[in-house]
């Protein structure tokens, strides 16, 4: 379970302070399929960095499974979130050097599974997502939607205990949203993984069973269904 | 008018080659509202630089205006462009050193116009799209629509008589969205601005006047409404 304090992000750059997240405080369960969603500049995705522990807060406290993120050290909370946490970034941040199928395998390289089981596992998701041809191409031969596929495959791949996912279908057309929420759905289902969108996608969020609501960086309101 | 003959694109990278798009004839009239629609892969962003002059055919024609985009030598299609054309690109394509203002004002500066016209128009159209208060602030520090705005501003502010606008309203809310569109719309009536748009979303499909459904990067559809 991720227990959320208080949780504030000021951003004290050149200009006036910017107070990204304002105070959030929330419980989410293991297993839940949760949607966070707001206007543009409302601090979705500062909230999923601090969460993925990408990002330090200003003040306040995130805690998963027990263990409180700021009494991890630099290099623990590097282990500490490659082994829970899988993370698909707004922008992607795909490995440009490496091939569609490299990059999804990164991760899992990174927690020393087999070659014989990242191999397979890259194969299977990348053919999930629909784009099994592309396994041996860079990002920059690929399309928006081609990459952010990329991004969600190679998140799904390490099977994490939480997947964090900003804006995973941003780019994507109605049939790969689709099949992106069924993969999503089956894996929540039969592994248990915790999913937390941040999304402005209406079809996302009809699959959501939790909707946060964020404005200004404050929860407006929080609604279960089922 | 635009005029385009058995455009084809074939990428030729380390694998097999790529047919992005595969031979498109249509003809787009000045003021037209056009939406571009299609799977994710299937040619949307290649046809548009094309359009845009940001990339060769393999074979087929383009004709702006009656000027044939190939009968221009490299330089003269910088001026073609700067004069002509406005581009919101996918992955925004910000200056990262620029502020929000500054890249809004960018093409503005090349186009030679004064310094306080410029200033008028950035600030008009950062306040019209909603981020008056990012305006000194560099893209890092922007949230992801909101970087996507500013892309926005930047090509509405040249006033070209074209503007190619691939996916931008893709990490955009609701509100955004349909606060960007009537801009769009608003320019397009009172400056007979062309508007091609490559989207996956439903809200900028129902504001066009025409779609254009591409698959396997071949025309599928071409419906016009009104
Ligand atoms: N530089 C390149 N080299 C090789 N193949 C490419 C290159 N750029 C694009 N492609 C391929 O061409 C096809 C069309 O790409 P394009 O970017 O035009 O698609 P799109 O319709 O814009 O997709 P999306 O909706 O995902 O943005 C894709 O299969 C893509 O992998
Ligand atoms: N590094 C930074 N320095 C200063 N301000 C920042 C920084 N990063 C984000 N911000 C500001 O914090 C606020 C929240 O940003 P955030 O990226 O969390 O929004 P978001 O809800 O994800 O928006 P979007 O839907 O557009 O992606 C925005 O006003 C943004 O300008
Ligand atoms: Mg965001
Ligand atoms: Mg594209």
């Amino acid at each position: 379970v991720i227990k959320i304090k208080d949780l504030t992000k000021v951003y004290n750059g050149s200009q006036v302070p910017v107070h990204a997240v304002n105070g959030i405080s929330l419980e989410i369960k293991q297993g839940e399929f949760a949607a966070v969603v707001g206007p543009s500049g409302s601090g979705k995705t500062t909230f999923l960095n601090m969460l993925g522990g990408l990002d330090d807060p200003t003040s306040g406290s995130i805690e998963i499974d027990n263990q409180l993120l700021s009494n991890l050290t630099s290099s623990q909370r590097i282990k500490f979130r490659l082994e829970n946490i899988g993370f698909i970034f707004q922008a992607y941040n795909l490995i440009p050097v490496l091939t569609a199928k490299e990059n999804v395998e990164f991760i899992m390289e990174l927690q020393k599974v087999s070659k014989a089981e990242r191999n397979k596992r890259s194969l299977e998701l990348l053919e999930a997502v629909g784009i099994p041809d592309k396994a041996n191409v860079r990002p920059n031969q690929l399309s928006g939607g081609q990459q952010q596929r990329v991004a969600v495959a190679r998140a799904l791949a390490s099977k994490p205990k939480f997947i964090l996912a900003d804006e995973p279908t941003a780019n994507l057309d109605s049939k790969s949203t689709e099949t992106l929420l069924d993969i999503m759905e089956r894996l929540n289902k039969e592994e248990n993984i915790t999913f937390i969108f941040s999304t402005h996608d209406a079809r996302v969020v009809n699959k959501a069973h939790r909707i946060i609501t964020i404005e200004d960086g404050l929860i407006k309101s929080d609604e279960s269904r089922i």
